[in-house]
C-alpha cells in the first residue's frame, strides 16, 4: 500500500 | 506603494481560479521584481507557486517589499466584476489595509474601482531545492487535462512511468484498469500539440489524481505544460506565461513502505 507523503518532507521552511 | 497594471485582467482571472480550490488564504509577496505567490494546500500534500515579474506588468512599481494577504475567494468576488479584456492596476500603500483594484474598459470610458480588505497571514515559506529532474515532459495542457480527467474515473491513484520508449500514465482501480502512453512528437504545423520527452534515467511515481484534475485548471493559461520529475520527490506541475511568469504546482508522491 502506498502512503501519501507531504510536502513538507521534501521542503522545508526557509 | 505598489501600483501594477496588466493589459488584461484576464491573465489574473485565470490564475486565481486556477488555485482558488487548492488554498483559500495567501500572501502576494509584492517587491521591485514582481508579485509572487507561495502556498500549501490545507492537507499539505501539494504547494502552489506563482511568479507575475515585473515584465508582465507595464508600468510595474514596488518601492519596498508589501506583503497583501488575501482570501482567494474575495479576490474571486472583485475579480468577477471585471471584463476579461479590461486593464486592470492593483496598488497599495506601503503599509496597506486594503488593496485597490482599478478595472478601466479599453474600449469605453468605464473605470470601476474596488478595494478588498487584507488580511494578517503567518505563512512560512518553504526552501524548494534547484532539482535536476530525471525526466522533463512538455505536452499540450489540454492533453494532459483529458488524462487525469479519464483515469480519474477508474482510480484515486495514477502511476506515471518515463522511460525511453515514452510515458505511461497508468491506472487500476474496482472497475478495471487504464493506461494512456505518449511518445515524443513534433508537429510542425502545429508546435503547440508538440510532446517533447527529456530522459536522463527511467523514473516511476505514483500521484494523487485528485491533485492533478485541481491542478489542470490552469490549462487556459498555456498551451503547453511541463511536468518534471525524479524518483521519490514531488512532481512538478509548471504552466510557463508571458514574460518569464509561470504557475507551478509541486505534489508529494505516493510512496511504498
Amino acid at each position: 500500500q502506498k502512503k501519501q507523503q507531504s510536502i513538507s518532507n521534501f521542503f522545508t521552511p526557509r | 506603494m505598489l501600483e501594477a497594471r496588466l493589459e488584461q485582467a484576464n491573465l489574473l482571472k485565470k490564475v486565481v481560479d486556477a488555485i482558488k480550490d487548492l488554498v483559500q488564504d495567501c500572501n502576494f509577496d509584492c517587491n521591485d521584481s514582481g508579485i509572487a505567490l507561495q502556498a500549501m494546500d490545507n492537507s499539505h500534500v501539494a504547494l502552489v507557486s506563482m511568479m507575475l515579474k515585473s515584465e508582465s506588468f507595464s508600468p510595474f512599481r514596488c518601492d519596498r517589499n508589501i506583503a497583501l494577504g488575501i482570501n482567494l475567494t474575495s479576490l474571486t468576488k472583485v475579480l468577477r466584476c471585471a471584463a476579461n479584456e479590461d486593464i486592470l492596476t492593483l496598488k497599495a500603500e506601503d503599509a496597506p489595509d486594503v488593496v485597490n483594484l482599478v478595472f478601466e474598459s479599453a474600449e469605453s470610458d468605464r473605470l470601476s474601482e474596488y478595494d478588498i480588505k487584507l488580511m494578517d497571514i503567518d505563512q512560512e515559506h518553504l526552501g524548494i531545492p534547484e532539482t535536476e529532474y530525471a525526466a522533463t515532459i512538455s505536452m499540450p495542457s489540454a492533453e494532459f487535462q483529458k488524462i487525469c480527467r479519464d483515469l480519474m474515473a477508474l482510480s484515486e491513484s495514477v502511476s506515471i512511468e518515463c522511460t525511453k520508449e515514452g510515458v505511461k500514465f497508468a491506472c487500476s482501480g474496482d472497475i478495471g484498469s487504464g493506461s494512456v502512453t505518449l511518445r515524443s512528437h513534433t508537429n510542425v504545423e502545429k508546435p503547440q500539440l508538440n510532446v517533447e520527452i527529456d530522459l536522463s534515467e527511467p523514473v516511476a511515481l505514483t500521484f494523487s489524481l485528485k491533485y492533478l484534475v485541481n491542478f489542470c485548471k490552469a490549462s487556459g493559461l498555456s498551451e503547453q505544460v511541463r511536468l518534471c520529475l525524479s524518483n521519490e520527490v514531488p512532481l512538478l506541475v509548471e504552466y510557463a506565461l508571458s514574460n518569464n511568469s509561470y504557475l507551478r504546482f509541486y505534489l508529494a508522491p505516493k510512496i511504498g513502505d
